[in-house]
Protein backbone atom coordinates (compact mmCIF):
# COMPACT_ATOMS: atom_id res chain seq x y z
CA UNK A 1 0.00 0.00 0.00
CA UNK A 2 1.27 3.09 -0.90
CA UNK A 3 0.49 6.75 0.73
CA UNK A 4 0.39 10.04 -1.33
CA UNK A 5 1.93 12.73 0.57
CA UNK A 6 0.68 16.66 -0.35
CA UNK A 7 3.25 19.17 -0.82
CA UNK A 8 2.83 20.63 2.50
CA UNK A 9 4.53 17.73 4.28
CA UNK A 10 7.52 19.17 2.40
CA UNK A 11 7.06 23.57 1.88
CA UNK A 12 5.89 25.90 3.72
CA UNK A 13 3.28 28.63 3.46
CA UNK A 14 4.80 32.23 2.94
CA UNK B 1 0.06 49.80 -15.65
CA UNK B 2 1.69 46.54 -17.43
CA UNK B 3 2.34 46.74 -21.00
CA UNK B 4 4.10 43.34 -22.25
CA UNK B 5 4.60 42.23 -26.31
CA UNK B 6 5.03 38.82 -27.04
CA UNK B 7 6.88 37.78 -30.21
CA UNK B 8 4.63 34.80 -30.81
CA UNK B 9 1.42 34.10 -29.47
CA UNK B 10 2.48 30.25 -29.60
CA UNK B 11 4.81 30.39 -26.16
CA UNK B 12 1.82 31.95 -24.43
CA UNK B 13 -0.72 29.55 -25.90
CA UNK B 14 1.57 25.94 -24.65
CA UNK B 15 2.00 27.39 -21.16
CA UNK B 16 -1.53 27.66 -20.94
CA UNK B 17 -2.33 24.60 -22.15
CA UNK B 18 -0.09 22.90 -19.78
CA UNK B 19 -0.80 24.06 -16.86
CA UNK B 20 -5.13 25.14 -17.09
CA UNK B 21 -5.89 21.30 -15.99
CA UNK B 22 -4.16 21.05 -13.08
CA UNK B 23 -4.88 24.48 -11.61
CA UNK B 24 -8.18 26.61 -12.50
CA UNK B 25 -7.44 30.00 -11.63
CA UNK B 26 -4.39 31.82 -9.93
CA UNK B 27 -2.42 35.59 -9.98
CA UNK B 28 -0.04 36.05 -12.37
CA UNK B 29 2.40 38.21 -10.45
CA UNK B 30 4.02 41.01 -12.99
CA UNK B 31 6.94 43.18 -11.83
CA UNK B 32 9.85 44.48 -13.24
CA UNK B 33 11.79 41.38 -14.05
CA UNK B 34 9.02 39.85 -15.61
CA UNK B 35 5.43 37.34 -15.17
CA UNK B 36 5.46 34.76 -13.16
CA UNK B 37 2.76 32.42 -11.22
CA UNK B 38 2.88 29.79 -9.02
CA UNK B 39 -0.10 27.44 -7.54
CA UNK B 40 -1.02 23.84 -6.16
CA UNK B 41 -3.70 21.89 -7.70
CA UNK B 42 -6.70 21.47 -5.28
CA UNK B 43 -5.84 18.26 -3.57
CA UNK B 44 -2.31 19.91 -2.85
CA UNK B 45 -0.07 17.42 -4.35
CA UNK B 46 1.74 19.35 -7.00
CA UNK B 47 2.35 23.00 -7.61
CA UNK B 48 2.46 24.31 -11.26
CA UNK B 49 5.02 27.29 -11.58
CA UNK B 50 6.20 29.46 -14.39
CA UNK B 51 8.53 32.31 -15.20
CA UNK B 52 8.61 34.49 -18.39
CA UNK B 53 11.39 37.31 -17.77
CA UNK B 54 11.10 41.05 -18.66
CA UNK B 55 13.49 40.49 -21.41
CA UNK B 56 11.64 37.74 -23.46
CA UNK B 57 9.24 41.02 -24.29
CA UNK B 58 9.73 43.41 -26.60
CA UNK B 59 8.73 45.99 -25.14
CA UNK B 60 8.20 45.41 -21.62
CA UNK B 61 6.73 47.80 -18.82
CA UNK B 62 5.40 47.07 -15.54
CA UNK B 63 5.87 50.26 -13.27
CA UNK B 64 4.73 48.43 -10.08
CA UNK B 65 3.95 45.26 -8.73
CA UNK B 66 0.80 43.66 -9.72
CA UNK B 67 -1.27 40.21 -9.12
CA UNK B 68 -3.22 39.27 -11.67
CA UNK B 69 -6.13 37.02 -10.97
CA UNK B 70 -7.03 35.04 -14.48
CA UNK B 71 -9.36 32.08 -14.34
CA UNK B 72 -7.25 29.30 -17.08
CA UNK B 73 -10.58 27.81 -19.10
CA UNK B 74 -11.15 31.93 -20.05
CA UNK B 75 -7.68 32.12 -20.78
CA UNK B 76 -6.96 29.08 -22.88
CA UNK B 77 -10.41 29.84 -24.99
CA UNK B 78 -9.37 33.27 -25.95
CA UNK B 79 -6.04 32.39 -26.95
CA UNK B 80 -7.10 29.85 -29.28
CA UNK B 81 -8.53 33.36 -31.15
CA UNK B 82 -4.68 33.96 -31.66
CA UNK B 83 -2.66 32.44 -34.46
CA UNK B 84 0.38 30.43 -33.34
CA UNK B 85 2.31 33.48 -35.31
CA UNK B 86 0.50 36.36 -33.92
CA UNK B 87 1.97 38.95 -31.91
CA UNK B 88 0.36 39.27 -28.35
CA UNK B 89 0.15 42.33 -26.25
CA UNK B 90 -1.00 42.14 -22.93
CA UNK B 91 -1.98 45.17 -21.16
CA UNK B 92 -3.38 46.05 -17.84
CA UNK B 93 -4.01 49.42 -17.01
CA UNK B 94 -4.62 50.79 -13.13
CA UNK B 95 -7.19 50.14 -10.72
CA UNK B 96 -9.19 48.47 -13.45
CA UNK B 97 -10.45 44.30 -13.34
CA UNK B 98 -9.98 43.93 -17.32
CA UNK B 99 -6.70 42.46 -18.34
CA UNK B 100 -6.70 43.34 -22.65
CA UNK B 101 -5.16 41.11 -24.79
CA UNK B 102 -4.53 42.16 -28.89
CA UNK B 103 -3.00 39.86 -31.58
CA UNK B 104 -1.36 41.07 -34.30
CA UNK B 105 -1.24 38.94 -37.40
CA UNK B 106 2.41 38.74 -38.97
CA UNK B 107 1.16 40.68 -41.94
CA UNK B 108 -0.63 43.25 -39.85
CA UNK B 109 -3.98 43.10 -41.79
CA UNK B 110 -5.82 41.45 -38.82
CA UNK B 111 -5.37 42.93 -35.27
CA UNK B 112 -7.77 41.20 -32.40
CA UNK B 113 -8.35 42.82 -29.12
CA UNK B 114 -10.10 41.15 -26.44
CA UNK B 115 -10.72 42.07 -22.67
CA UNK B 116 -10.73 39.20 -20.12
CA UNK B 117 -12.17 40.00 -16.12
CA UNK B 118 -9.68 39.74 -13.75
CA UNK B 119 -10.65 37.86 -10.52
CA UNK B 120 -9.84 38.85 -7.24
CA UNK B 121 -7.70 35.79 -5.78
CA UNK B 122 -5.96 35.33 -2.29
CA UNK B 123 -3.21 33.10 -3.04
CA UNK B 124 -0.60 30.89 -0.64
CA UNK B 125 2.79 30.84 -1.64
CA UNK B 126 4.93 28.15 -0.46
CA UNK B 127 8.59 28.70 0.20
CA UNK B 128 10.32 26.12 -1.81
CA UNK B 129 13.87 25.32 -0.41
CA UNK B 130 16.59 25.69 -2.44
CA UNK B 131 18.51 22.70 -2.19
CA UNK B 132 20.96 21.07 -4.32
CA UNK B 133 19.34 18.06 -5.73
CA UNK B 134 20.72 14.50 -5.22
CA UNK B 135 20.16 13.37 -8.76
CA UNK B 136 19.40 15.55 -11.96
CA UNK B 137 18.50 14.11 -14.63
CA UNK B 138 18.09 15.60 -18.20
CA UNK B 139 16.86 13.78 -20.97
CA UNK B 140 14.58 14.50 -24.26
CA UNK B 141 10.92 15.76 -23.27
CA UNK B 142 9.57 13.71 -25.95
CA UNK B 143 10.83 10.44 -24.51
CA UNK B 144 9.97 11.35 -20.61
CA UNK B 145 6.16 11.77 -22.74
CA UNK B 146 6.20 8.46 -24.22
CA UNK B 147 7.23 6.71 -21.46
CA UNK B 148 5.19 8.82 -18.87
CA UNK B 149 1.94 7.24 -21.67
CA UNK B 150 2.97 3.76 -21.73
CA UNK B 151 3.62 3.16 -18.07
CA UNK B 152 -0.05 4.34 -17.29
CA UNK B 153 -1.10 1.68 -19.48
CA UNK B 154 0.39 -0.91 -16.66
CA UNK B 155 -0.31 0.98 -13.26
CA UNK B 156 -1.57 4.28 -11.20
CA UNK B 157 2.15 5.28 -10.06
CA UNK B 158 6.42 5.05 -11.77
CA UNK B 159 8.65 4.36 -9.78
CA UNK B 160 12.08 6.09 -10.98
CA UNK B 161 15.09 4.76 -9.63
CA UNK B 162 18.08 7.06 -11.23
CA UNK B 163 21.96 5.59 -11.10
CA UNK B 164 25.09 6.68 -12.75
CA UNK B 165 24.47 3.99 -15.78
CA UNK B 166 20.80 5.45 -16.52
CA UNK B 167 17.48 5.59 -14.99
CA UNK B 168 14.31 3.39 -14.88
CA UNK B 169 10.84 3.70 -14.96
CA UNK B 170 8.91 1.05 -13.68
CA UNK B 171 4.77 0.53 -13.12
CA UNK B 172 3.19 -2.23 -11.64
CA UNK B 173 -0.41 -2.54 -11.77
CA UNK B 174 -3.63 -4.89 -11.01
CA UNK B 175 -3.17 -7.14 -14.60
CA UNK B 176 1.16 -6.72 -14.62
CA UNK B 177 4.22 -4.84 -14.29
CA UNK B 178 6.14 -2.94 -16.95
CA UNK B 179 9.98 -0.99 -17.02
CA UNK B 180 11.40 1.13 -19.21
CA UNK B 181 15.54 1.80 -18.96
CA UNK B 182 16.87 4.85 -20.31
CA UNK B 183 20.51 4.52 -20.84
CA UNK B 184 23.17 7.81 -20.29
CA UNK B 185 23.28 8.69 -24.43
CA UNK B 186 25.60 10.55 -26.49
CA UNK B 187 24.84 13.51 -28.33
CA UNK B 188 25.50 12.31 -31.83
CA UNK B 189 23.12 9.67 -33.49
CA UNK B 190 24.16 7.71 -36.75
CA UNK B 191 23.42 10.16 -39.24
CA UNK B 192 26.07 12.91 -37.45
CA UNK B 193 22.67 14.71 -36.50
CA UNK B 194 22.79 15.94 -33.06
CA UNK B 195 20.18 13.76 -31.07
CA UNK B 196 18.67 14.49 -27.73
CA UNK B 197 20.77 13.46 -25.25
CA UNK B 198 20.00 11.53 -21.71
CA UNK B 199 22.46 13.08 -18.79
CA UNK B 200 22.66 12.08 -15.09
CA UNK B 201 24.24 13.83 -12.67
CA UNK B 202 24.28 12.66 -8.90
CA UNK B 203 25.29 12.90 -5.77
CA UNK B 204 23.54 9.93 -4.70
CA UNK B 205 21.58 7.14 -6.19
CA UNK B 206 17.35 8.20 -6.31
CA UNK B 207 14.40 6.35 -5.63
CA UNK B 208 10.89 8.25 -6.00
CA UNK B 209 7.47 6.70 -6.46
CA UNK B 210 5.52 9.29 -7.81
CA UNK B 211 1.91 9.00 -9.24
CA UNK B 212 1.54 8.73 -13.35
CA UNK B 213 -1.90 10.77 -13.85
CA UNK B 214 0.01 13.75 -12.76
CA UNK B 215 3.33 13.01 -14.48
CA UNK B 216 1.29 12.40 -17.94
CA UNK B 217 -0.40 16.08 -16.83
CA UNK B 218 3.17 17.97 -16.94
CA UNK B 219 4.32 16.32 -20.53
CA UNK B 220 1.42 18.90 -21.66
CA UNK B 221 4.64 21.35 -21.26
CA UNK B 222 7.09 18.95 -23.54
CA UNK B 223 5.81 21.13 -27.09
CA UNK B 224 7.62 24.33 -24.81
CA UNK B 225 11.16 22.27 -25.03
CA UNK B 226 13.18 19.89 -26.31
CA UNK B 227 14.45 18.63 -23.19
CA UNK B 228 12.86 17.61 -20.00
CA UNK B 229 15.23 18.47 -16.86
CA UNK B 230 14.16 15.83 -13.40
CA UNK B 231 15.92 16.92 -9.96
CA UNK B 232 15.07 14.48 -7.53
CA UNK B 233 16.23 13.94 -4.01
CA UNK B 234 14.91 10.38 -2.15
CA UNK B 235 12.01 11.03 0.03
CA UNK B 236 11.22 14.43 -1.56
CA UNK B 237 9.35 16.32 -4.17
CA UNK B 238 10.36 15.54 -7.93
CA UNK B 239 10.95 18.88 -9.48
CA UNK B 240 10.62 19.12 -13.26
CA UNK B 241 11.28 21.67 -15.47
CA UNK B 242 10.83 22.70 -19.11
CA UNK B 243 12.72 25.73 -20.46
CA UNK B 244 10.44 28.32 -22.49
CA UNK B 245 13.26 28.93 -25.32
CA UNK B 246 15.47 31.74 -23.30
CA UNK B 247 13.42 33.43 -21.98
CA UNK B 248 11.87 31.41 -18.94
CA UNK B 249 10.66 28.01 -17.79
CA UNK B 250 7.80 25.96 -16.41
CA UNK B 251 8.32 23.75 -13.19
CA UNK B 252 6.17 21.89 -11.43
CA UNK B 253 6.93 19.97 -8.32
CA UNK B 254 4.79 16.81 -7.34
CA UNK B 255 4.88 15.07 -3.71
CA UNK B 256 6.15 11.27 -3.70
CA UNK B 257 3.97 8.74 -2.80
CA UNK B 258 5.80 6.70 -0.02
CA UNK B 259 5.29 2.82 1.23
CA UNK B 260 3.38 2.28 4.89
Amino acid sequence: MTNQLTLNNFFSNN
Amino acid sequence: MLEARLPAASILKKIVESIKDLVSQANFDCSESGISFQAMDESNIALSSFLLRADGFDPYRCDRKLSLGIRFATLSKILKCAGNDDVVVIRYADDTDILSLVFEAPDNNRISEFDIKLLDISSEYLSIPEQEPECKVKMSSAEFSRICRDLITIGSSVVIDATKSGVKFSSTGDDGSGSILIKQSASVDGDGKAAPQTTVEMSEPVSLELSLKYLNNFTKAAPLSEYVVMNMTNDSPLMLQFDVSDIGYIRYFLAPQIKD
